[in-house]
């Protein structure tokens, strides 16, 4: 007869060093191995790995093409994150794609901190065929935000994309003025939805469940971008993310180009965490 | 908080009497816990709690009236061991930095912050824009630059004759030390890791310098192992220090390459860099 020990320590371990190495992290890793033993009592011939991904799969929130959402109706998409954390590029790659499906696109320069944060964008805005509303560096980003919007009603642009500055959510002052920016645009936005969209560089470890954390806490969070899932980084932190808050990552970053972006495929990043 | 986690395993313990090896093992699974949180990989982590399990099994911590405090001790003091020891005292001046590392590390941001750290130890430093991938890379380092007024060279060709000719300007023009800004990139990226390691075969500079984000996970192995293959590391940079990273990177970085941490990064401003020290990052990493 099959005991789950003589059958499964060594795959299990397998599967644990996968979950770790992975981001996953201990608490979500131990969580997820102890429902695998459970569910594997009950269906003794069921594969391991495919409990493992079907638990996984279960935490994620359903998914849903978060650019087909964009395509109905006027939107604002506000773009957040710790610093380096990749904002500049996904806006560029997200105006992209938003344009090439029909709609019309600006970007607003709402980083008025960093060196050359403005000109970044606008060679993005350049490059994708995309207006940047921008005002000076060190300028007052809710003016800027104001601004866009002042604009974008103005031109009846169907979608703006409000770019900040990176900032670490343990900075109080630097949390304060994000939510600043969101009452600016939420006073001004009339017929715009507000789309709130955290960026997350798969690198990140444990702490990117912090960050998710705060800036929810702060600017409640209506999705995720992860970043940088181009390298050898899995981004399994999203897991714990979407298992604590609910967030669901909507889309991908996939290198620095224009066209390296996708909307999230949980099945694909699920089997993606065992290569 | 592991300290309070490992006191409350030693107070039943005392209740029990005497202490076994099946206690040091529900200790050293705490400890596995919490560094895991902290992002040390779990390669590290194991041959970690090897070594403290070792040191722990001796008699002296067994009959020991307050083991749990012999175990912390042991605990802390093997991570400040295998996070560098003392603290590095200083180098004097470099001839030439070169700063390398992943996508959004830090890397142009910490060219402004050691040019004015050199600087105020007698340099005349030279910023070097070698990223002529990124949108505005170069603009960024020249209005770093401006505003630490420290000259920025920069020059419309590759970015190993940039390295190159740069090297050159500054010995006419006894500069040092040259700060070369590298792009960043993917150490699975063979054409720029190829560019990478021409680019050190080139120049020789005397620090290469890994600028890596103190909150990277598991992947800090990878990033260290693959970028020492092609350069000879000579420190490594951890930024965005002033977060709540725990930094576990950091040891599994150090365990893997052997390079130092030479630097924390602590803000965004250029005077916002700091020495390592090991002692403070083992107390961070525990929690
Ligand atoms: N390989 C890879 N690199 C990326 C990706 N997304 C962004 N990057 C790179 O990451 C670096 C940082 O990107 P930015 O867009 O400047 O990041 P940011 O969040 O706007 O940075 P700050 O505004 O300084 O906080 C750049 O070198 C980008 O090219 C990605 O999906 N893959
Ligand atoms: N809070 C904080 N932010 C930092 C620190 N170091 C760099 N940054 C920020 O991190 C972001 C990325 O910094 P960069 O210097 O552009 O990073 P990089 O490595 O040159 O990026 P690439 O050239 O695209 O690879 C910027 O927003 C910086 O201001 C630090 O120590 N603390
Ligand atoms: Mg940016
Ligand atoms: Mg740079």
């Amino acid at each position: 007869k099959r005991s789950f020990s003589n059958v499964s320590a060594e795959h299990l371990e397998e599967l644990e060093i996968a979950l770790l190495s992975a981001d996953v992290g201990p608490k979500t890793t131990e969580r997820l191995l102890e429902e695998v033993k459970t569910k594997w009592k009950l269906s003794p011939d069921e594969r391991l790995s495919i409990l493992l991904k079907n638990s996984i799969t279960s935490l994620l929130p359903p998914s849903f093409n978060v650019i087909d959402r964009f395509l109905q109706g006027k939107w604002v998409i506000l773009v957040i994150g710790v610093n380096g954390s990749g904002k500049t590029t996904t806006i560029g790659k997200l105006g992209k794609i938003l344009r090439d499906r029909g709609k019309s696109v600006i970007f607003v320069a709402g980083d008025t901190f960093r060196a050359a944060a403005i000109e970044q964008l606008e060679i993005w805005g350049e490059r994708v065929g995309i207006p940047v509303i921008k005002h000076r560096e060190g300028a007052d980003p809710g003016a800027v935000a104001f601004d866009g919007l002042k604009s974008a009603k103005a031109r009846g642009i169907d979608i703006v994309i409000v770019d900040t500055a990176g900032r670490l959510h343990t900075k109080y002052n630097l949390m304060e003025e994000l939510k600043k920016v969101k009452r600016v645009i939420e006073r001004e936005r009339e017929d715009y939805q507000l789309y709130t969209l955290l960026v997350i560089d798969a690198t990140t470890g444990q702490n990117a469940i912090n960050q998710a954390r705060m800036f929810n806490e702060s600017l409640n969070i209506d999705g995720i971008a992860i970043t940088k899932l181009d390298g050898t980084a899995k981004g399994g932190v999203i897991i714990s993310i979407a298992s604590e808050l609910k967030i669901p990552v909507v889309l991908v970053g996939v290198g620095e180009g224009v066209e390296d972006m996708q909307g999230f495929n949980s099945k694909e990043f699920v089997d993606a965490l065992f290569w | 908080v592991l300290t309070q986690k490992i006191q409350n395993i030693f107070d039943r313990i005392k209740r029990r009497g005497k202490l076994s090896e099946a206690d040091i093992q529900e200790v050293l699974r705490e400890i596995r816990i919490t560094l895991l949180e902290a992002d040390v990989n779990y390669k590290v982590v194991k041959d970690f709690l090897e070594k403290v399990k070792e040191k722990a099994l001796q008699e002296s911590v067994l009959k020991s009236i307050s083991p749990s405090e012999q175990i912390l001790k042991i605990i802390y003091e093997e991570l400040t061991s295998m996070l560098g020891g003392e603290v590095k005292t200083d180098k004097g001046l470099p001839s030439v930095i070169m700063l390398i590392g992943l996508q959004g590390s830090g890397k142009t941001t910490t060219a402004g912050k050691l040019a004015v750290y050199y600087r105020k130890r007698q340099g005349r430093p030279l910023l070097v824009a070698c990223d002529t991938r990124r949108p505005a890379a170069i603009q960024q380092l020249e209005v770093i630059g401006n505003s630490i007024n420290v000259p920025v060279y920069k020059e419309n060709t590759d970015p190993i004759s940039i390295a190159v000719n740069a090297v050159k300007f500054a010995k006419e023009k006894v500069y040092m030390p040259v700060i070369l800004d590298t792009s960043g990139r993917l150490h699975i990226d063979e054409d720029l890791m190829d560019e990478l390691r021409k680019t050190y075969e080139s120049v020789k500079p005397q620090e290469v310098f890994l600028v890596v984000d103190a909150m990277t996970g598991q992947d800090a192995v990878n990033i260290g192992e693959s970028f020492a293959k092609v350069v000879p590391l000579t420190g490594i940079i951890l930024t965005k220090m002033d977060g709540d990273a725990r930094g576990g990177s950091a040891l599994s970085m150090r365990a893997v390459t052997g390079v130092p941490i030479v630097f924390i990064g602590v803000g965004e401003k250029f005077d916002a860099i700091e020495p390592f020290y090991p002692d403070r990052i083992a107390s961070r990493i525990l929690g």
